[in-house]
């Protein structure tokens, strides 16, 4: 299917088991295809699975929307994957508040997708600002939940998934390391500890898993280091 | 310069084994 048949179909006000096929079939294409497909596929397509995106956000959940939102997830990685697509997505404005709405622990393996997503999108250099986008994008999605900022993440450090809590410890990561000043690197690391972060890592050290504790000699050397340079 | 594919694959990759955060 070329793109445009996709752009016609996200078009189509599709909905649940129909819609579901639709991503799952676009998701291939955007990975299989060569960049100029992704390139036709382009800024219109991008605005329309956001659309779609923000559009099930606002609904009630039902099985099916959670997984549909999953798979534009799934999508927006694809298109991501080259330099194109990814200046689309960061010129978007949309693009990382709605990433980071699906920052939603009742749904922890479309969290593990967005958590990891925001992390690379954090650690890029360019264009410059990229990791306060993303602070500010948190901070704003908790004021409208009510909630602190990163009690997302501190609820999926305690989910029974391993892979969710490395996902949110790449984020933490990401966050602290890319803060340019000390005193805010110590302000964000404070701040997750005292939301519950220390006890958790008490429990969290005790998990045999390599790509968890890569993530935690991360964590333990940035504040070693912070530590010294204090 | 804009056919670089697998920029997120690789960004993923250097989160996840650490490389993306040693120090320069």
């Amino acid at each position: 299917k070329s793109a445009m048949m996709y752009i016609q179909e996200l078009k189509a006000d599709y909905r649940d088991s129909q819609l579901l096929s639709c991503l799952e079939s676009l998701r291939v294409s955007l990975n299989n295809n060569p960049v100029s497909w992704v390139q036709n596929f382009g800024d219109e397509g991008l605005a329309l699975l956001l659309n779609l995106l923000r559009k099930l956000q606002e609904e009630e959940c039902t099985p099916i929307g959670t997984k549909c939102q999953h798979e534009i997830i799934r999508c927006l990685k694809a298109f991501m994957n080259n330099k194109h697509g990814l200046k689309s997505m960061l010129e978007s404005p949309e693009g990382i508040p709605l990433l980071t709405r699906a920052i939603n622990p009742k749904v922890p393996h479309m969290m593990v997708d967005a958590v990891k997503l925001i992390s690379a999108i954090s650690i890029l250099e360019r264009p410059e600002n990229l990791h306060e986008r993303v602070l500010e994008a948190i901070t704003e999605e908790a004021e409208k939940q009510d909630t602190e900022r990163f009690q997302p993440l501190l609820t999926g450090m305690r989910s029974s998934s391993i892979a969710l809590k490395s996902g949110c410890m790449q984020l933490i990561n990401a966050l602290i390391s890319r803060a340019e000043e000390l005193d805010f690197r110590i302000h964000i690391r404070s701040e997750l500890l005292r939301l519950g972060l220390r006890d958790q890592l008490k429990e969290v050290r005790k998990i045999e898993n390599e790509e968890l504790k890569v993530q935690l000699t991360v964590f333990d050397e940035q504040a070693e280091d912070d530590s010294e340079d204090l | 310069e804009d056919d670089e594919t697998g920029i997120m694959d690789g960004l993923l990759e250097a989160l996840q084994s650490g490389a993306a955060f040693r120090r320069k």
